[in-house]
């Protein structure tokens, strides 16, 4: 495995979780979902909502053609089980060396358990954090993994009053979400608040030493004429050794096609 | 003089904070804002080496330089933004978020973006109550010239207003909240186009997320050393 970035981007699979009954254990170990994608399983918009994935089978009319929203039940209504749904994937890695493999999540709302090769981790609530699992000891050695993840609505998905309004009955702000999803004067209520797994899923493949956050700055002197660039940025060892470690930064300008200035 | 190597040594199971030293540039290329200048960014790649096993870990972005200042015009009350030491008129527009059904690829902010940069807009205000956006939004913000005004997720569901009367004390939890702030400020932070935090939707925070962000965002002495003493207190961001 070289090092890199993979983007879990396609071949996700849904289910509403009252329609499951398998455990995340189950789904990814013994029972995966059927490769044929029969009912409750449905291919997923992922990254993405669960309403997305509902408008992508054609579950829901468009919420955002003439009234089809009203059509469309309100998390208020169903409750939250409603909108809480499986998703589920596969993907290649092997565990390899001195590699260490991470599953990263870039957003998602609004908590959710996270199960690979039947081993299972929490993701915390909030909507706008990122999350990072260390996965390099639960790969399987040939190669194949199962990943299930059980999104969970937000916690306050709140009501929307008969006459709508600014943020409906303003519970979703007890969550750190967006707050716009209980309708407001230029928009509709979002039915299942935006739950989901909602931006980018990745598999990172790195040696022992990981770079984490860069922060890049300039600074200027001279009206403009001289110029730095400062970088500061935190490098995990995960080893259990010293790491004797070159660390490189280069700096260049596109001037064409794939010619650059250094 | 843009390709430089140094020799790290890093404890096991440690996480080290490093400060590359500063690297000199003469005269680069600015970034200006839509309708100024061009867009020029740089490609920064770092990466890091393992003595004896190869490359480890790689991270690249694409980089502007550019100086923005903001401060409160005390004849109007209005902001005022320099870009490069240049005024700037802002033309802005509203943005919440892409789609409601969050389906953002980077082809639809690609067009979206371009859009606004086509319409002469040179800012767009990402409102409280959306998203904070998204790298790939930032990304075409960046290449398009339209700089960003980002604030974070407190509106009138969070202060007190509203019927029924909002919670007055913002999210529940408010250490989550800024756990997230953050995370998302680390995630964002190196993009050319992002000009302005605000706490939130026309209003102030809490009080105590509003003293966390104003302190976690303060400007640090050394980028305020080449403004005037008398315009130091105003700068605000």
């Amino acid at each position: 495995a070289s090092v890199g970035k993979l983007v879990l981007d396609t071949g996700w699979l849904a289910a509403r979780s009252t329609e499951v009954a398998l455990t995340g254990v189950e789904l990814t170990t013994t029972h995966p979902p059927d490769a044929s994608v029969a009912a409750p399983w449905m291919h997923a918009a992922v990254p993405g909502t669960v309403l997305g994935t509902l408008l992508k089978n054609k579950l829901i009319p468009d919420p955002f053609y003439g009234l089809n929203n009203e059509a469309i039940i309100d998390i208020a209504d169903s409750g939250r089980e409603y909108y809480t749904f499986w998703f589920f994937t596969t993907f290649q890695c092997a565990p390899a060396g001195n590699r260490h493999v991470s599953l990263n999540f870039r957003g998602v709302n609004y908590s959710a358990e996270v199960y690979i090769n039947g081993h299972k981790e929490i993701l915390p609530k909030g909507m706008f954090r990122r999350h990072t699992l260390d996965i390099t000891e639960v790969l399987h050695p040939e190669g194949s993994n199962l990943l299930a993840v059980l999104v969970h609505p937000p916690d306050h998905p709140g009501t929307i009053p008969p006459q709508g309004g600014q943020g409906g009955d303003h519970e979703i702000g007890k969550d750190v979400a967006t707050q716009y999803v209980e309708g407001w004067d230029w928009m509709c209520p979002i039915r299942d608040r935006n739950t989901g797994i909602w931006d980018e899923v990745s598999i990172c493949i790195t040696g022992a030493v990981n770079i984490t956050d860069p922060h890049l700055v300039s600074t200027f002197h001279d009206d403009f004429k001289r110029s730095y660039l400062h970088c500061t940025l935190q490098l995990e060892n995960k080893s259990s050794w010293l790491a004797d470690c070159s660390l490189k930064i280069q700096v260049s300008a596109e001037l064409e096609g794939d010619i650059c200035l250094v | 003089e843009h390709l430089q190597s140094y020799a790290i040594s890093i404890p096991p199971r440690s996480v080290l904070e490093y400060t590359i030293p500063p690297l000199f540039f003469y005269k680069p290329n600015l970034w200006w804002p839509n309708g100024m200048g061009k867009q020029s960014l740089y490609n920064v790649e770092i990466s890091v080496d393992v003595n004896g096993l190869g490359e480890s870990d790689a991270w690249s972005h694409y980089f502007g330089f550019r100086k923005v200042e903001s401060s409160i015009d005390d004849s109007t009350g209005g902001r005022i933004f320099k870009v490069n030491g240049e005024p700037i008129f802002i033309r802005g527009g509203n943005w919440i978020l892409s789609d409601g059904l969050l389906r953002l690829t980077k082809k639809r902010y690609m067009t979206d973006i371009k859009f606004h940069a086509d319409m002469n807009f040179n800012m767009l205000r990402c409102w409280g109550g959306g998203l904070a956006e998204r790298p790939d939004f930032y990304h075409f913000c960046d290449v398009y010239g339209l700089m960003v005004w980002q604030e974070f997720w407190i509106t009138g569901d969070v202060d007190g207003r509203g019927l029924p009367i909002s919670n007055p004390d913002g999210p529940l939890d408010h250490a989550l909240f800024l756990l997230c702030a953050r995370d998302t400020v680390k995630l964002l932070r190196n993009h050319a186009s992002l000009a302005l935090w605000v706490g939130g939707n026309e209003q102030v925070p809490p009080i105590d997320i509003n003293r966390a962000l104003k302190n976690d965002l303060k400007l640090h002495p050394m980028f305020l050393s080449n403004q005037t003493t008398k315009n130091q207190g105003k700068y605000l961001s």
